[in-house]
C-alpha cells in the first residue's frame, strides 16, 4: 500500500512530528503540517537549538531563522535574524502568504512580523543569559572571528581587522557537534 | 534545528526549518536554515530534503537542492543524500552536516557525515505503514 502521507524531520524531534502528522490527518495541506510541527519545535524549545533562550550570540541575544517552502507553487517564506518574535515558522508563513518576497531579515522581519500581529517579547532566558556568562568568562571561546587583532583564539573583542590575510580553508574547518544550525 | 519534508497523498511536497543558530554566532548572522536550498528545498515534480548542521558550510554547497535534483534524476533518496554529504566531503572533510530526503512516493533516506563525535544521526519518519512516529538511525559515512 502506499506508503503516503509521510512526515520527514531531523533530530529525534518526536513532538514535532506528531504535531505535523495530527495536523495532516485533520485535513491540514502540506504548508499547515510543516508549520505546526516546526512551531512545536518552537514552543518546546528543541534540545536547545529551536526557538526562544537558546544559542545565544556574541551580545547575548537569541535571534531566529526559519523557512517555508511549497513544493507545488515552489513559492517560498523565510525569515533570518529575526528578534524578539517567538513564532518564526509563523513568520516565515506570513512571508510566503502575504508578500511576493522571499526572505526577510532583522530588525525589518521584527516590524513585519508585528504588522501580521505576531508579539514583539524578549527571546533571552535565564539558561541562554548564563551560557553566555559563560562564554564571557572563558574568553569568548569559540568564536566566529579570523584575520582580526586581538587574537580571536586567546581575547575577546572588539577586533579590527589585522594587516596579514590568511586565506579561508574549508579543508580544516570544524564545528563544535553542540553548536549548529 | 529542525529540518522538516511533508509528502501528501496527493503528491505535494512542503519543507521548512526553525532554528536559534549557531551558539556565540556575531550578532547578525544568518545560517542555511533560511535560504531555500540551503536548509531546505521541496518541489512536487522531485522531491524534498532539509539540511542541518554547520550552516556555514551548508550554505555555499545547497545540499538540499542538490538532493532534490539527484531524485529527480532518479537516485533514490538515501543516495540522493549520501551524494551530496560526498560533494561536500571532499572540500570540508570535518564538516558537521546531515541531509534528510524524500521523494514523491514516499520513499526516504537520510546521510551524515562521519566524525570521531558523531557517527549516527537520528531522524522521525511517520508514515501510513506505521501506526505512530519511529526514531530511525543512520550510519555516518
Amino acid at each position: 500500500s502506499s506508503r503516503l502521507p509521510l512526515v520527514l524531520n531531523t533530530w529525534p524531534f518526536k513532538n514535532a512530528t506528531e504535531a505535523a502528522w495530527r495536523t495532516l490527518l485533520s485535513g491540514g495541506s502540506v504548508l499547515d503540517a510543516v508549520e505546526s510541527g516546526c512551531a512545536m519545535c518552537e514552543a518546546e524549545q528543541c534540545d536547545g537549538t529551536v526557538g526562544f533562550g537558546g544559542s545565544p550570540d556574541e551580545l547575548g541575544e537569541t535571534t531566529l531563522d526559519a523557512m517555508i517552502m511549497d513544493g507545488t507553487t515552489m513559492a517560498v517564506g523565510a525569515v533570518g535574524d529575526l528578534r524578539r518574535i517567538k513564532n518564526a515558522i509563523g513568520v516565515a508563513r506570513k512571508v510566503l502568504e502575504h508578500t511576493t518576497h522571499t526572505l526577510l531579515v532583522g530588525e525589518s522581519a521584527t516590524k513585519f512580523a508585528e504588522s501580521m500581529g505576531f508579539t514583539n517579547e524578549d527571546l533571552s532566558t535565564r539558561s541562554s543569559r548564563a551560557i553566555h556568562s559563560d562564554w564571557l568568562a572563558r574568553k569568548c571561546q569559540p568564536n566566529y572571528w579570523r584575520n582580526v587583532v586581538p587574537d580571536p583564539t586567546k581575547h575577546c573583542g572588539p577586533y579590527k581587522p589585522s594587516d596579514v590575510l590568511e586565506p579561508s580553508n574549508l579543508t580544516y574547518r570544524e564545528t563544535d557537534v553542540h553548536g549548529h544550525d | 534545528t529542525i529540518g522538516m519534508v511533508v509528502i501528501h497523498k496527493m503528491g505535494r511536497t512542503a519543507a521548512g526549518t526553525s532554528t536559534n543558530g549557531l551558539k556565540f554566532k556575531i550578532h547578525g548572522r544568518i545560517g542555511d536554515s533560511p535560504v531555500p536550498g540551503a536548509g531546505a528545498y521541496a518541489d512536487d515534480t522531485a522531491g524534498a530534503a532539509a539540511a542541518t548542521g554547520d550552516g556555514d558550510t551548508l550554505l555555499r554547497f545547497l545540499p538540499s537542492y542538490q538532493a532534490v535534483e539527484y531524485m529527480r534524476g532518479g537516485d533514490e533518496p538515501s543516495v540522493a543524500c549520501q551524494k551530496v554529504i560526498s560533494r561536500i566531503q571532499k572540500y570540508s572533510p570535518k564538516f558537521f552536516g546531515a541531509v534528510i530526503c524524500a521523494n514523491v512516493i514516499g520513499s526516504y533516506g537520510a546521510a551524515c557525515n562521519k566524525l570521531p563525535t558523531f557517527t549516527q544521526f537520528s531522524f522521525m519518519v511517520y508514515n501510513s505503514l506505521k501506526n505512530q512516529s519511529t526514531e530511525e538511525k543512520v550510519d555516518c559515512i
